[in-house]
This record gives C-alpha cells, sequence and structure tokens, in this order.
C-alpha cells in the first residue's frame, strides 16, 4: 500500500475542489518564453472563459504584474529559496482567486528539473523550450520530458541565428515520451500562437 | 554552534584537499552556454596548466564528449532525479581524474536555482546568464545571483534580436551581489572569452 507524500495528498485535495476547471501546468528552464506566451495566448481566449493564472518565482512580482497587465487575473506566490511550487502554493492562490473558473494556469518556478516531480493537481504539464536551449534537452532533463502532455518549441524568429535542429529535438522528445502534442511557436511574430490556443480551449472543454 | 550538514562536511572535506588547485563552478540555466564556453575556453588555457573538468547533467555524456574532444580531461557525473551537484560526486569524480591539477572546472547541473545552495568546495562560482532569458533574470533568481563572484552575460551575438538591455541586467545584479565581476561573451563570434580566460588564469595563479 503506498503511503502519499504531503504534497501528494494536497493535489488529491485540490484535483477534486477543481472538478469542473482545466488546470495547465506551464514549466521550462528560466526565460523560455512561458509568461510571453501566456500574455500572448490569454487574451485570445479572455472574453470567451473565466481564467486565472497563479505566477510562481523565488522572488518579485514581474510576472503577475505582466500578466495582469493584459487584463487576466493572477495571484504572485514569491517562493523565496524554494525552487518549485507546490500544491500547498496553490491552495493559497487559489483562496484569493477563488475556484469559480473555467481554466486555471500555473506558470511555475523556472526550473526544467524539480517542478517535474511536484504535482499541483494539473490535468496536464505543458513543457517549454525555446531553440536558444539546444536540441538534445529533452534528453538531458528526461524526467521533465516525461512528465509533459504538451511540448511548446519557442522564438522560432531565432532559428536563423542558433544551432537547434526542431526535427532531433523532437526525436530525442519523442524517445522519452512517445505521446507528447507538438507545438512550435514565436511569442516575436505570433507565429503557432493560435494553434497553442486552440489546445488551451480543447483541455478547457474537455473538463466541462 | 552550527552543525553542519553532511554536504558542508563533505565541501571542507575538498576544500582542504584541493589547497593548491583552484575549483570554479559554473552554473546557469540550461542552455545558457556553459559547456560553449568551456569547449572555447579551455583550449586557450590546457597547454599551460593540468586541467580537468566534472561535467553533471540528469542523463547523458553529451556535455563530457563535448569536453574531451577538445582535449581536456572530463568526467561525467548522472544525477538522475537529482537537479544539482553534491561534494559527494565530485569526490567521485575526483576518484578518477586525480587531485593533482592546476585548476579543477565543475560544469554543474542547468538549474538557476538549487545548485546555489550546494558546496562543492569551490572558490567560485561563476553565473552565466544568456541574452535570450530576460533582463530581470538576476532579480528574479536572487539566490544565485547572491552566491556568483563572476557573472557572464553569454550570447551577445544575439542582442539585434531579442528585449535585452545589457545594463539593466547589470543593474539589477549588482543590486543584489555588488562584489561581482562582469563579463559579456559571445561564444559564436568569440568576443569577450579572452577576457574569461584571463579571469579564470587569474584564478589558478592565485592559488598557487
Ligand atoms: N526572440 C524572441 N524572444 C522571446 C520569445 N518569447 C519570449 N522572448 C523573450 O524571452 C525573454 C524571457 O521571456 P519570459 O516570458 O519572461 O520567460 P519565462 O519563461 O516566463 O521566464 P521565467 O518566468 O523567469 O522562468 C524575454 O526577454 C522575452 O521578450 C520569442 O518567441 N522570440
Ligand atoms: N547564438 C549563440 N548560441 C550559443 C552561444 N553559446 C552557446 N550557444 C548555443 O546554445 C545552446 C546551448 O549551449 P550549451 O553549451 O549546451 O549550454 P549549457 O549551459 O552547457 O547547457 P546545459 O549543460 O544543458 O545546462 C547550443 O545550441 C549552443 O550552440 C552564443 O554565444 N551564441
Ligand atoms: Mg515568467
Ligand atoms: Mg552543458
Ligand atoms: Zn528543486
Ligand atoms: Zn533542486
Amino acid at each position: 500500500e503506498k503511503i502519499l507524500t504531503k504534497n501528494e495528498m494536497k493535489a488529491a485535495e485540490l484535483r477534486e475542489k477543481l472538478k469542473g476547471v482545466a488546470v495547465l501546468n506551464f514549466v521550462s528552464s528560466p526565460g523560455s518564453g512561458k509568461t510571453s506566451l501566456l500574455e500572448k495566448v490569454l487574451v485570445m481566449l479572455k472574453d470567451k472563459y473565466k481564467i486565472a493564472v497563479v505566477e510562481g518565482d523565488q522572488q518579485t512580482t514581474h510576472d503577475a504584474d505582466r500578466i495582469k497587465a493584459t487584463g487576466v487575473e493572477a495571484f504572485q506566490v514569491n517562493t523565496g529559496n524554494a525552487c518549485h511550487l507546490e500544491a500547498i502554493d496553490v491552495e493559497r492562490a487559489l483562496g484569493s482567486l477563488g475556484y469559480d473558473l473555467d481554466l486555471l494556469i500555473i506558470e511555475n518556478v523556472g526550473n526544467l528539473v524539480c517542478p517535474a516531480e511536484y504535482d499541483l493537481g494539473e490535468d496536464a504539464k505543458v513543457v517549454l523550450l525555446s531553440v536558444t536551449e539546444g536540441d538534445d534537452k529533452p534528453a538531458k532533463y528526461p524526467v521533465m520530458t516525461r512528465a509533459g502532455s504538451a511540448y511548446i518549441i519557442n522564438k522560432i524568429d531565432l532559428l536563423p541565428y542558433v544551432d537547434f535542429s526542431v526535427d532531433k529535438c523532437i526525436e530525442y522528445a519523442k524517445g522519452i515520451q512517445p505521446e507528447l502534442e507538438f507545438f512550435t511557436t514565436s511569442c516575436r511574430t505570433g507565429e503557432g500562437l493560435d494553434k497553442v490556443a486552440d489546445y488551451i480551449e480543447k483541455m478547457t472543454k474537455a473538463k466541462k
């Protein structure tokens, strides 16, 4: 009989309370473009769905401020020394945001390792990788790759100036998690963002 | 009276054994360019100094292979689930590399958070940040900024295509760690790499 950790018990509690709410956990290295992507994509959906964002960072309210500036509600968690959000952080944020939502977006602390191991009650982890990071990253950080459902390759506008093979990257990632759904985007040109919006909408409708 | 952790005791042991050896701990997010920088800079120094590299990654030997291809000795540690190297990993690597060195380089697991808290017996942490990550990263990940001695802003060849102010980044970083020594580099064009080599040489001579 498996003994649940404190976090797993809290995540199970959240999952129960968020039954009608689509919950997506956005994870990536620092600076891959999570906030930029959310800034652009959530405006495409906010008039149709009630959306709130939980922002996790060691320090500052920069990311929650950026989200709020688009007209979407956000709550900033500052983790201090901690390198990942835990279910209890999400619960605290929801105490302020409320549970009466269609879609809850969690932007985790920038970290390609530890957030893979902490369930936040999400329906899916959306992993971002920037083309500037190198195409072997899915293999070098396989725990995160395996935990993902969607995989977004971002900053494709920079492809001419970097050594990155989209095909190689996808191959590495599929080798670890064959079920991944792939997207390629640029928050600069807007390319591919509509497909990400469609994915999020699909996940939102699925929870209704 | 302070009680030392297991890691702190092992780090103190290492520091003792590495008295004549300069030890530098290279830290950054995944893909900021640690391995690329070491590939280029260590060739400038390897004919003058006896150098070895400890490579830390969750999985694969890609980075140790890249270092070895330049003619510099390297030992790959695979941490599995762990998101940072610990002193005991460095000790195990030195069991293979030997202690008879002028310079020991440690390339930590790509992670801007956890490696800040684990002493590996180094003389200094060298923090890398890529211009593609965003100029507010020193403030958003302040524990790592504060732990640094040198701060290398890399991939400056990409400045025309990204939203990054070098001045703003330095200002944020100095606000947290006034003692930081700054460098700007491109592993693509080679700009600034000689200054990093000079810094490493200075640190190596200082330990003799
Ligand atoms: N060229 C280019 N730059 C981008 C793109 N997306 C984001 N950026 C830039 O990348 C930097 C980091 O973007 P953020 O959105 O802050 O990244 P993040 O993943 O939220 O960062 P953390 O929350 O700190 O982990 C910013 O300077 C953005 O302007 C893109 O598609 N192309
Ligand atoms: N344009 C440009 N690309 C760079 C530069 N430095 C490194 N890169 C690229 O950035 C990607 C990642 O470089 P790495 O050296 O593997 O980065 P890393 O920090 O060692 O990555 P991890 O060890 O996985 O954390 C590779 O595709 C490099 O070619 C640079 O100065 N300019
Ligand atoms: Mg962000
Ligand atoms: Mg590397
Ligand atoms: Zn962690
Ligand atoms: Zn960690």
